[in-house]
Order: C-alpha cells, then sequence, then structure tokens
C-alpha cells in the first residue's frame, strides 16, 4: 500500500513492520528447517530477529494504546491542553518513525521524500512544544523531596543546592585529611 | 524562584493543574494523592543526617530497615484511621513516593509486592485465612523466591526440590547442588523470616514440575536461621542496596504438608496429586509484577525528565550570537531532542500501563470463572511491554542525565541512582532477551493462526490484516 505520512499512517506502518519481521521469522525458521537443522536450533539461529520482531510488536502496541487512548482523552479536555497532548502525541510517533527508519525502508513503501518530510515534522514539534516544556514537567507534579535532586527542585536554585550538597560530603569535615600526614607529606617530601 | 524557570511557567499556554488531574486520573485523586504525600513526608522519614551515599554497605542496609518500619507503622495507623486496604502499601511504598524515602530500595518490598500477592493469588481459602492476616500485620515478614543460582526466567529448569513424605505427611525441601540456590530475591538476606520458595515437587516418585511452598526461614523470636536454612546477603550491586537481596539453601528441610500452596493444586495426605485445571496459573504473580514495573517506569522518567528540564531551564552555555547573552540550553534544539521524547514517553507509557492494567484485572475474573482464552495475550504482552518499556526507560534517564553534562553525573542530581533503579528492572522479573523471545513464541503460532485464518485476540488482530503478515 502507498505510504500514508500521517500518525495513523505511521501506525499502520509499524503494523507492516512488525508483521514483516514475524513472517520472516517463521521463514527463517522453516528454511533452516528444511535444510535439516532442528526446530531448536533453528530458532536459537533466528533469535535475534525473534526478540526484534518482538519489539517491533510492542511497539505498535504502545503507539496504538498511547494514540487511541488520547484521542479518547482529549474529547474531555480544554482546547489549549488538547492541542499539547496531541503534539506529543504526534512528536512520540514521529520520533519512533525516524529512530526505525530503516525498517520503514524495508517493509513499507515510504520514500526518502517521506523520510524528510518527517525529519521536518519532528523538528518543527520540537519548536512547537519548547514553550511548555516546564509547564509539561511541572504537571508531573512531584514534590522535591520526591525528586530528590539538587538540579530538578522546584524554585531552581542548582548551583546553590549543588554547592549545599558538596559541603555535606564528609570530606569537607576537616580542612586537611590524615592521609596528608600518613601517605602524601612522607612521599613528598621523599621525593624533594 | 530562579527568574529564567519563572518566565518558563509563565509563557506556558496550558492548565497546569488540568493536566495534573488527567495524569492523576482526576481531581479527586490528585488531591488525594497530594494529601498521602504530605502526611506521609511530614513524618519526616526520608530525612538523613547523613546522605546515605555516604554510608556503608552495611549501614545503608541498617537505615533502610529503620526507614522501612517507620513507613509500614505509618501506613499501619493510616488503615485503622481510614480503613483502607492494600491501597495504601502500593501507593506509598510503590512508586516515586516510596522511592523518595527509601533511595537504596526497600528490604521489605517484595513482602508486599510478591509475598502477600501471591498469597492472595495462590493460597487456598483456608491458608489466606491463615497466612494474609499475619503478613498485614507483619506478624511475620516474608519474600518470594524462585530463580536460582543457576536458574533464571526458564522456571521449568529449577533445580530446587520438595519431596512429599506420606509418614510424616511432610515435604522435604532441598538443595541437590550449588547452583539450585535461591539466588537474588529482595529482603531474603537478614529481613523475611518466611518465604515462598517454588521448587519442584515430588509425590509418589514422580515430579509434578513446580509449585509455590510457603517456608519458614528464621525462628520468630530470635531471628536466628532454622536448622537447615542456609541464607544470607548476595553482596554490593550497582544499584538499591538497601533491599537486601539474599540467597538460599535447603539441607532436607522439613515442612507441613499445608505449606504447599494448594489454590490450584494439591498433594493429598496420602501424596495423591491433584491436578491444576492449567499449569499456566503459575504464572499470575509474575505478570502481575511486570504490569507494576510498567507503571513504575512511568514514575522514574517522570522524575528524571523534570530534573533535566528544570535545569536545562536554568542553564546556560555558550554564545552562538555574538554580543548576546549565553543561551538558556533548552534552547538548543539538541537540547529539546533529548528531552520532548522524555516527555511523552511518560504518556505513552502511562496509557499503556492502565491499558495493561485493565486487561489484566479482566483476565483475573475471567481466569476465577475458568476461561483461560487470552491468558496467553496478556503474558506475552506484558513480557514485551516489560523489556521495552525497561530497555526505554534506562535509555531515557541516560539522556536526561547526559543533558545535564557533569552536573548530571553527581549524585547529587539523583539521576545515576535513578539510572541504577530503572536498569535493575531490565534484569530482575525476566531479563529482556528472555522476555521478548517469550513474546517472539506467542507471535510466531499466533502468525501461523493468522494465516489459517483463525480469528485472533484483540492486540494482534493486525497480523490478519496486513497483507505482509502472509508474505511467506
Amino acid at each position: 500500500p502507498p505510504w500514508d505520512n500521517t500518525i495513523e499512517g505511521i501506525i499502520r506502518g509499524f503494523e507492516v513492520v512488525a508483521a514483516g519481521k514475524i513472517a520472516l521469522c517463521v521463514a527463517n525458521i522453516e528454511r533452516r528447517q528444511k535444510s535439516g537443522m532442528s526446530y531448536e536450533d533453528a530458532w536459537n539461529m533466528t533469535s535475534v530477529q525473534l526478540t526484534q520482531a518482538s519489539e517491533a510488536h510492542c511497539r505498535v502496541f504502545i503507539l496504538t494504546s498511547y494514540f487511541e487512548e488520547t484521542e479518547r482523552q482529549v474529547k474531555t479536555t480544554s482546547p489549549e491542553l488538547r492541542e499539547v497532548l496531541l503534539q506529543l502525541v504526534d512528536l512520540y510517533v514521529v520520533y519512533w518513525a525516524l529512530q526505525r527508519v530503516g525498517d520503514l525502508l524495508r517493509f513499507t513503501s515510504i520514500s526518502e521524500r517521506d523520510i524528510a518530510t518527517l525529519q521536518n515534522w519532528y523538528e518543527e514539534l520540537l519548536t512547537k512544544l519548547r514553550p511548555n516544556a516546564v509547564g509539561l514537567v511541572d504537571a508531573f507534579d512531584l514534590r522535591d523531596e520526591i525528586l530528590h535532586s539538587a538540579l530538578g527542585a522546584y524554585d531552581g536554585r542548582v548551583y546553590e543546592r549543588l554547592m549545599e550538597e558538596a559541603l555535606k560530603s564528609p570530606l569537607n569535615a576537616e580542612p586537611v585529611n590524615q592521609s596528608f600526614h600518613k601517605y602524601l607529606k612522607p612521599f613528598m617530601q621523599g621525593k624533594l | 524562584v530562579n527568574p529564567d524557570l519563572q518566565r518558563e511557567r509563565e509563557k506556558c499556554s496550558f492548565n497546569i493543574t488540568e493536566l495534573t488531574n488527567l495524569l492523576d486520573g482526576g481531581p479527586q485523586m490528585t488531591e488525594e494523592r497530594r494529601r498521602r504525600e504530605a502526611t506521609v513526608l511530614n513524618e519526616g522519614i526520608h530525612i538523613e543526617e547523613v546522605p546515605s551515599e555516604y554510608l556503608s554497605h552495611k549501614e545503608k542496609y541498617e537505615l533502610a530497615v529503620k526507614k522501612a518500619c517507620h513507613l509500614f507503622k505509618l501506613i499501619r495507623r493510616l488503615q485503622e484511621e481510614e480503613n483502607t486496604g492494600m491501597e495504601n502499601f502500593r501507593a506509598i511504598l510503590g512508586g516515586s513516593l516510596g522511592a523518595a524515602i527509601l533511595q537504596d530500595g526497600s528490604p521489605l518490598t517484595l513482602h508486599y509486592v510478591m509475598f502477600i500477592p501471591t498469597l492472595m493469588g495462590q493460597a487456598s481459602v483456608e491458608q489466606q485465612a491463615y497466612w494474609i492476616g499475619r503478613a498485614f500485620n507483619l506478624d511475620i515478614i516474608g519474600t518470594y523466591a524462585q530463580t536460582e543460582l543457576g536458574h533464571g526466567t526458564f522456571i521449568r529448569g529449577l533445580e530446587t526440590t520438595a519431596t512429599y513424605d506420606p509418614k510424616t505427611k511432610e515435604f522435604v525441601l532441598h538443595s541437590p547442588t550449588l547452583t539450585a540456590y535461591k539466588w537474588w530475591p529482595g529482603g531474603l538476606a537478614h529481613t523475611a523470616n518466611y518465604c515462598i520458595v517454588m521448587a519442584q515437587l515430588y509425590s509418589n516418585g514422580q515430579c509434578h514440575g513446580i509449585h509455590p511452598f510457603i517456608v519458614q526461614l528464621r525462628d520468630e523470636e530470635t531471628h536466628m536461621p532454622l536448622p537447615g536454612i542456609k541464607v544470607g546477603e548476595i553482596g554490593a550491586k550497582l544499584g538499591m542496596n538497601g533491599t537486601n537481596n539474599g540467597f538460599l539453601g535447603f539441607e532436607h528441610v522439613r515442612i507441613p504438608r499445608e505449606h504447599m500452596l494448594m489454590k490450584n493444586c494439591q498433594v493429598l495426605e496420602d501424596g495423591t496429586y491433584v491436578k491444576s485445571p492449567s499449569s499456566k496459573l503459575t504464572y499470575g504473580t509474575m505478570m502481575f509484577v511486570r504490569v507494576v514495573i510498567v507503571k513504575d517506569m512511568c514514575n522514574y522518567i517522570a522524575k528524571a525528565v523534570t530534573i533535566a528540564t528544570r535545569y536545562s531551564a536554568v542553564r546556560r552555555q555558550s554564545q552562538p550570537k555574538p554580543d548576546e547573552p549565553e543561551p538558556q540550553i533548552i534552547d538548543y534544539l539538541t537540547q529539546q531532542h533529548k528531552l520532548m521524547v522524555g516527555i511523552s514517553t511518560v504518556h505513552a507509557f502511562q496509557l499503556s500501563a492502565e491499558w495493561i492494567w485493565n486487561l489484566y484485572n479482566n483476565v483475573t475474573a475471567e481466569l476465577d470463572a475458568g476461561d483461560m482464552e487470552r491468558l496467553p495475550e496478556l503474558h506475552a504482552l506484558s513480557c514485551c511491554l516489560k523489556a521495552v518499556t525497561t530497555a526505554d526507560a534506562a535509555e531515557c534517564v541516560e539522556r536526561c542525565r547526559l543533558s545535564c553534562g557533569g552536573h548530571g553525573y553527581m549524585l547529587a542530581s539523583n539521576l545515576p541512582v535513578t539510572y541504577g533503579h530503572v536498569t535493575a528492572a531490565c534484569t530482575y522479573e525476566g531479563e529482556n532477551t528472555v522476555l521478548l523471545l517469550q513474546t517472539a513464541r506467542y507471535l510466531v503460532k499466533t502468525w501461523q493462526q493468522a494465516t489459517g485464518g483463525t480469528v485472533l485476540p484483540p492486540t494482534v488482530a493486525y497480523l490478519s490484516r496486513v497483507g505482509a503478515g502472509r508474505r511467506s
């Protein structure tokens, strides 16, 4: 079928990839068996492809459930939130299409022009989402005690917190560590 | 608040609370979660005199036990006050709240994540009446031992034996070799005094495959290991060093017949084996845990991407245009590329997790009614979803760490510890490659059914639709 450069089209493309990979695995197992291999050995020889087929199947599931469930969710959200949630779905689906472009080229009718369009689409989505990045992570509503991070606290006092944490190092409890007298000093004096 | 971060918040185009409510499942759920978090954090259990990263291995464990006990005391109090059930255990100990308090993991996690659910899923009604109350009250501490030193996901290969002796009406548990020693279960080393052990059942000279047994490991008063029990800790790991993972061997340890979990299969007093309607029923606990893992991955990625995004708004670097100030690093497209996919992954995994959680509950209900039609589909899906989400989560967290440069390498960023947690999930409850191959077995079988014209279950129905599925 002709390639359809839409979210639905990409998900259908992933279905074709997963089905194609499973079909190839079955064909390879059968071919190896015909050449005299036992089923177990044929399975083992095909196992790298089999793991890739499983992963492709899982991608279909994640992409489909994400897309369909979001479509259902946004029916009840405000238009502003709807727009952002759909941008996120688009970003995720296009990101994975670009990550698996080799598979799409192998199993579907995607063209180089389609890929260029996808790349451009992805870059535009990043720019569109950029102003909402902090709002999107704030919405995860993780308290500072839960984040437990000098870099990620809500107030953004990154450098002050890094310094506060540095001062907690047990090595900072004394100005001169005993190892200086024990090892470094004799060594340095011996050298001198 | 840092002015750059403040500006970011001012330009947000949507209502943040609306999205929080959506992620929580409604405003009431958000309120409930916030109240729970406030209650737990107000106890101050998470506050450490000395940062735990500077403690020794032994001290880390002792601190983890202290915190876990405080937390359980709190949960028990909340349950009495609010008359709630298992939900509080999961809500407080699982997910990001539990991880915040027990940075190195909890030695009691398996007690509520596996010990109690296995009793619920595999013990008979009489056994549940006896054990579950004791477990809930923490009169006993349990864990779940399946993996052996020489045997992982392939559970039919387990070597530990449970041989029934009809004369004494006891099972004799034995580890015939070093490779038969149980290896890895959290809490097993010095915390648990009971353990559900998966062992090959022998009765009247016949092997009936693996079955679950509840075994007492330590004296309930002195906590000393019982005769014939060889138990200890497996040593320091990449992360999660508070979880007290242990090894366990048996030297002809005798347990009463009633200690075999008998919801599905039974051994009668004379040694007669009564078979389960399906040997697949024993996979229930593993599937439950895999579904929980998918939910956990959402929390870890959300944490990592929140840290990295806020940092990227504060951090300024380089001077691409002369006479202009250093830009926020979030303005670089490469940085956006690192962060945005993490944010969307949280949403994608959360919705997938909810979907499979509903499927899990439906299939469990169907199982109780004797219908096992969708069990293989759920098993296959939970296997690959666990593998893919943990691998993606590890990649996302690592990408977030890299997006914070050298500061992300600091333990104070919490990104290395978070990575330790997610990468552990790539290994436990089924190593990812092994799980993908289990899914593959189902897919190959399903593909053959599709070519034969069989109507396929919903999650694989596309194989019939797609032409390439019939190419060969």
